[in-house]
């Protein structure tokens, strides 16, 4: 564990707690697209399969039962909340989100560090989560302004998978033999589809308006 | 060994 993964999986836990936080205390998921945390409960399904198999650390099975949870808990208030459900904008939220699944399916069939069942699942997870956000960012274009907890919550998301890349960077010149590049690519694509949201979110610092 | 056997990253 080093300075830079701590810290991005605090900005991760961060992340999904702000949105928890926004969705259970003011029952609203307006500007939250249902699509995005649909796919982050597939990713996080098919990537911490081996919860039961490999124990790494407790700090590590903790986790992961922390984004199992609470990425099932936001589709569950977002689908089923009577409250919550009311404020889910459905008619923005349409991202053909099932086109990107079989995608990173096929290309994890193709793409992998070795052909066993959990390995081949937590590559299309990587996959998959690399274009995650897509639906979200659709429905912001769409939704134009949107609320600080929503734009914390992206920024945050967008954040912790760049501190990851730092993370790899460090442990790269630090432990012998550390080489995944599938695991560096899909990173890198992943920060850099927030690239243009990161910058409309500085502006906003800096000219302190919303997010447009 | 274990970052072989399996992926020690969230």
């Amino acid at each position: 564990m080093n300075i830079f993964r701590l810290a991005g999986d605090m900005t991760h836990l961060a992340s999904v707690l702000v949105l928890l936080l926004k969705i259970h205390t003011i029952k609203s998921c307006a500007g939250v697209s249902l699509r995005t945390q649909e796919l982050y409960a597939i990713v996080f399904a098919t990537r911490y399969l081996d919860i039961f198999t490999s124990f790494v650390s407790v700090y590590n099975t903790f986790m992961k039962l922390v984004f199992l949870g609470s990425s099932f808990s936001i589709v569950w208030y977002m689908r089923y909340h009577k409250a919550v459900h009311r404020t889910y904008d459905r008619e923005q939220d349409t991202f053909r989100h099932w086109f990107l699944v079989l995608p990173c399916l096929v290309l994890a069939l193709l793409i992998h560090e070795k052909f066993t069942f959990l390995e081949v699942l937590w590559t299309f997870s990587l996959y998959l989560e690399a274009v995650a956000i897509l639906p979200q960012l659709v429905l912001l274009q769409r939704t134009r302004n949107i609320d600080n907890l929503t734009g914390q919550y992206i920024f945050l998301l967008g954040g912790y998978r760049g501190l990851y890349i730092l993370n790899w960077i460090y442990r790269y010149f630090t432990e012998p033999h550390f080489v995944h590049w599938i695991t560096w690519i899909a990173g890198l694509v992943q920060t850099l589809l927030y690239a243009d949201f990161f910058y409309y979110y500085f502006l906003r610092f800096i000219g302190g308006r919303g997010v447009e | 060994a274990k970052e072989e056997e399996g992926h020690d990253e969230l």
